[in-house]
């Protein structure tokens, strides 16, 4: 489904390199269900920002679907993003002067669903995440684990084959965060929805099938759970 | 050093009023080690808030040192936190095109220190959480991870007597979170600041020497944890 092959990420400021990410191979399959793990600053976002083709690698390739997205232009892989791909931000990226509402439906414009429609799947996706009683606050009006359920709602909306999560249940109760862990987990058994999330979190990291470690722009180890 | 006597505290919204504090009564004092939990969205940062003389109740008192903050205006509170309280946003709340040294010394600039002298003592504060090698970068140009780490050195700078932390570990690995965890527990070990912190870990919460436990905007129960 994505596959990197040997990328490398570099930040070039003022004469000197970050090289966040120093060489990584990895396959997504269909219907994966893995946990990146690792530092803080060892390289995960960078990872996934790539995976999720929201970023470029400075070498290497990237494959999604068997297609080399280094050949696309800037719109072609926003529209191939849209149709496959969600994406649950760390810092949740929402639209602080949009309702919440707006916010999870912002995927769905950009596919051209008309308005009544994509409202109507927006309000499902907020309940199914506890917050149908508030489709109509913004974001400044929020908490923090609230705010993150509406980014996990606004990445789920689109019914993407690959959910790409960046720490999802970093600021939410056991509660709530098991009750994100459950939607993701019956999206992947039943209609094979690759899960990828980044945790600090070691037993969220343990209910997925493998754990891929990175340290120092590399992954580490990839360990395969043992079947329960 | 702060109480709370029955504060609420309303949010007015196009005829509705969201009541996120409905009076609660509580007193950090000086010395405590205390972890505030409680589901997503029941009051906790509203609470921190207060607490921090960042907002105002909407009924109720809060006394600090024994003065109730009600009677001072803006600038006069704004002056006491500078002088005494260091807080750390669940949203770390950086500036975006500041460096991390000068983000980190911003409550210095406040209290008129000499600009060699807060950027010296800003390093140090980077130095504590391990971004000694990053002074010069942007928060943008930073992991998630790391920009907690700045938020936190941003709240440590001005050796403050109450140090209020939403969710400082949220975003860190176990060992960046448990050296974290260490400067503040040897701050209030050996210098006596008050620590409150709010969490959704649980192992972090047992390291409190009480834990007061929010739910719904009221505090539902208060466990002293029992002698080591
Ligand atoms: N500016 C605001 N306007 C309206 N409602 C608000 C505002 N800020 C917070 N709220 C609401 O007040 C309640 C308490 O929010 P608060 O941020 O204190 O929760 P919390 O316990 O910190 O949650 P989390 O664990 O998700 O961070 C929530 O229902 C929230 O939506
Ligand atoms: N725009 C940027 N410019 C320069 N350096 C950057 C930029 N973005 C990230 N970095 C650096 O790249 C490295 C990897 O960052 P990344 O965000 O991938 O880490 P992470 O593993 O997600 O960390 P965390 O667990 O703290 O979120 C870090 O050292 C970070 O400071
Ligand atoms: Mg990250
Ligand atoms: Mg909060």
């Amino acid at each position: 489904e994505i596959e990197a092959v040997d990328v490398t990420r570099s930040y070039r400021m003022d004469g000197v390199s970050v090289d966040a990410l120093r060489g990584v191979s990895l396959t997504i399959e269909e219907g994966d269900y893995a946990a990146i793990i690792g530092p803080s600053g060892s390289g995960k976002s960078t990872l996934m920002h790539l995976l999720g083709c929201l970023d470029r690698p400075t070498t290497g390739t990237l494959l999604v679907g068997g297609r080399d997205v280094g050949t696309l232009d800037d719109s072609e892989l926003a529209e191939l993003r849209n149709q496959t791909i969600g994406f649950v931000f760390q810092s949740f990226q929402l639209l602080a002067r949009t309702t919440a509402l707006d916010n999870v439906a912002l995927p769905l414009v950009y596919r051209g669903v008309r308005r009544a429609e994509r409202r109507k799947r927006a309000a499902e996706a907020l309940d199914a995440v506890n917050l149908g009683h508030r489709v109509g606050h913004k974001p400044t009006q929020m908490s923090g684990g609230e705010q993150q359920r509406v980014a996990i709602a606004r990445a789920l909306v689109g019914e993407p084959s690959v959910l790409l999560a960046d720490e999802p249940t970093g600021n939410l109760d056991t509660v709530n965060g098991d009750e994100v862990m459950g939607i993701l987990e019956r999206l992947n058994k039943e209609r094979g929805v690759a899960v990828v999330l980044v945790t600090h979190e070691a037993d969220i990291a343990a209910r997925a099938r493998r754990i891929i470690r990175v340290r120092d722009g590399l992954i580490e180890a990839v360990a395969e759970a043992p079947e329960p």
